[in-house]
């Protein structure tokens, strides 16, 4: 779930 | 998202268009650097693999295609254009590659959130961005006086990092369980890359005098 959350910012 | 990321986000954009301009309309990339522009692009290639299946909203797959767009005419202009290609100054953008890429390779094989190949590249993006301006700062260091548009651009491009930064205390203050280690010290250090840079711009900003960076 982490890296998904990461991966929202570009 | 909030106001700051996305702040972020329009200074990143407008920091390459700044640039994308000036060498449209002076034909000329006096002062850029190109190792600089080639490894942006590939930061954005390697992040943004996900583009075609992992689509989060319009507005980010928007802003990839226009970061991969935006930055492959930069790159475009320097090797291929006539006149433009002339006027880089290649003598001075020594600076190699492999210092900076063969590190991150490493490092995105060796801390990593998880091991497959599309979130080793995602990795090893995060990290190549932190230092992918280096070159850049090497190049306006030996050059001395650095003309204004190149300044802005590098101002810009602080800024936006600036501003990732008040983003993720911002989420960390009102998202639960918002966390991004990996990220958040990359992008620390690739902000304080840019202090130094910053304190010559702002002092030259107030003396309205030209910038012009110490030996």
């Amino acid at each position: 779930a982490q890296s998904n959350l990461l991966k929202d910012e570009l | 998202m909030n106001l700051f990321r996305f702040a972020g986000d329009i200074l990143h954009l407008l920091s390459i268009l700044v640039l994308l301009l000036k060498i449209h309309a002076t034909k000329s990339c006096a002062g850029i650097s190109l190792k600089t522009q080639e490894l942006y692009l590939a930061v954005f290639i390697t992040r943004y693999l996900d583009l075609f299946w992992n689509f989060h909203s319009l507005y980010n797959s928007v802003f990839k295609v226009v970061y991969i767009g935006t930055t492959s005419m930069i790159v475009w202009y320097m090797r291929r254009h006539r006149n433009v290609k002339l006027t880089y100054d290649r003598d001075h953008d020594t600076f190699r590659y492999l210092f900076l890429v063969a590190p991150c390779a490493v490092l995105s094989l060796l801390i990593n959130a998880r091991y497959n190949l599309f979130e080793i590249l995602w990795t090893f993006s995060i990290y190549l961005e932190a230092v992918a301006i280096l070159p850049q700062l090497v190049l306006l260091q030996r050059t001395k006086n650095v003309d204004n548009l190149t300044g802005n651009y590098v101002f810009l491009l602080g800024l936006y990092r600036a501003f990732y930064i008040l983003n993720w205390v911002y989420r960390f203050a009102t998202e639960p369980g918002y966390s991004a280690w990996l990220v958040w010290i990359s992008g620390l250090i690739q902000t304080g890359l840019y202090l130094d840079f910053f304190y010559y711009y702002v002092q030259a900003w107030k003396q309205s005098k030209k910038l012009q960076l110490p030996s």
